[in-house]
């Protein structure tokens, strides 16, 4: 899989920027939480490239917003 | 009660929809 870089980044359009990233995302998320990792994906797709960038980057970073997402959807399904 | 279509699901291979308002 190539690096993603931020000039692969700008040169994207903001909806193929977060194809790109949720692909990387996704199996990161997956070793998170298996059952959880479309719902979750997803939920971190909606924050900033900027911060998603962050989040790929720093593996605790997204663990923590992985697990707030989990929350999230928990209180979505009461 | 009201449910909305949350949160967007991301399948790899399909091209992500996301919100409507991305």
């Amino acid at each position: 899989q190539e690096p993603l870089t931020i000039s692969l980044l700008v040169s994207a359009s903001p909806h193929e920027q977060k194809q790109m990233l949720g692909v990387r995302l996704f199996p990161l998320v997956q070793i998170i939480d298996k059952k959880l990792a479309e719902k979750i994906t997803g939920i971190l797709l909606e924050f900033d490239t900027s911060e998603i960038i962050y989040m790929l980057e720093s593996p605790e970073l997204l663990r923590t917003m992985a697990n707030k997402a989990v929350t999230l959807l928990q209180g979505h399904q009461v | 009660g009201s449910s909305i279509n949350w949160p967007p699901e991301f399948h790899p291979g399909v091209p992500w929809k996301g919100l409507q308002n991305i």
